[in-house]
C-alpha cells in the first residue's frame, strides 16, 4: 500500500458514496446511466471472484463495498426510483463495449484459467465502462453538479493509480501491463471531462456544454 | 509476477 493507491481508492469509495448520496436524498436518477451502472456491477463481481481468499481487512471490506455500494446504485436506478430514468436519453450501445472486452479477456490474459480471464474481462470493462454516463452527459448537454463531482472522482481514482503503478515500478520492480494500459485508457477518457469540470464546476457554473 | 495471487490491487 502506498499513499497514492490509499488515495485512489478512497477516491473510488467517495464517488460511488456521492451516487448513493445524489440519488438518495434527491429522490431521482435523472442524467444517469443505468448501462454504466450495470458495467460498474459486472465489473466487480467478475473481478472479485476471489473475495474469499484473505488478502487484508482492507482489501476484504473494500471489495466487499465496491460490490454492495454498486448493486445498490443499479437497484435504486431500475426499481426504486426506475420512474426518473431518462431511458431515451441511455442509449450508447453498449454491446460495442462489451464484446471487445470479452475478446481482450479470451486473447491476452496472463493466464488460462476461469479466475484469470475474468479478471482480465474486468480491467477492460472498466477502463470504458464510462461511456454510456459520458455520452448521455454529451447528448443532453448539461450535467448536475453532484454529478459532476462524482465523474471527477471516479476519473481521479484511475489517474491516482496510475501515480501508484509508476511508484510501485521504481520501489517494487512490479508491473502489471494489462492494468497499466487499461488504466491509461480509461483516465484518457476523462480528460475532456476533467478540462470541463475545473473551467466550469469549480468556479461554481453548472457543466452546460456548448451546443 | 503475473499469477492471480499478484492482483492485490482493487
Amino acid at each position: 500500500m502506498n499513499i497514492f493507491r490509499l488515495a485512489a481508492d478512497i477516491s473510488h469509495a467517495v464517488a460511488i458514496v456521492l451516487l448513493l448520496y445524489k440519488i438518495w436524498t434527491s429522490r431521482s436518477c435523472a442524467g444517469l446511466s443505468l448501462k454504466s451502472q450495470s458495467l460498474y456491477v459486472a465489473v466487480f463481481v467478475s473481478r472479485y471472484l476471489d473475495i474469499f481468499r484473505f488478502v487484508s481487512f482492507y482489501n476484504t471490506f473494500m471489495k466487499l463495498f465496491f460490490i454492495i455500494g454498486s448493486s445498490a446504485t443499479v437497484y435504486l436506478m431500475a426499481f426504486k426510483f426506475k420512474h426518473t430514468y431518462q431511458k431515451e436519453n441511455d442509449s450508447f450501445p453498449v454491446l460495442y463495449l462489451i464484446l471487445p472486452c470479452i475478446a481482450m479477456a479470451f486473447v491476452l490474459p496472463y493466464e488460462y484459467n476461469p479466475v484469470e480471464i475474468l479478471w482480465t474481462f474486468s480491467i477492460w470493462q472498466e477502463s470504458v465502462a464510462i461511456f454510456p454516463q459520458l455520452f448521455m452527459v454529451q447528448k443532453t448537454g448539461e450535467a448536475e453538479s453532484i454529478t459532476s463531482h462524482y465523474l471527477f472522482a471516479l476519473g481521479s481514482y484511475r489517474g491516482l493509480y496510475i501515480l501508484n503503478w509508476i511508484y510501485r515500478y521504481v520501489v517494487e520492480d512490479h508491473v502489471d501491463w494489462i492494468s497499466i494500459v487499461a488504466g491509461v485508457i480509461q483516465t484518457v477518457l476523462y480528460c475532456d471531462f476533467f478540462y470541463l469540470y475545473i473551467t466550469r464546476v469549480i468556479k461554481g457554473r453548472k457543466l452546460d456544454l456548448p451546443a | 509476477g503475473h499469477s492471480h495471487d499478484s492482483h492485490d490491487e482493487l
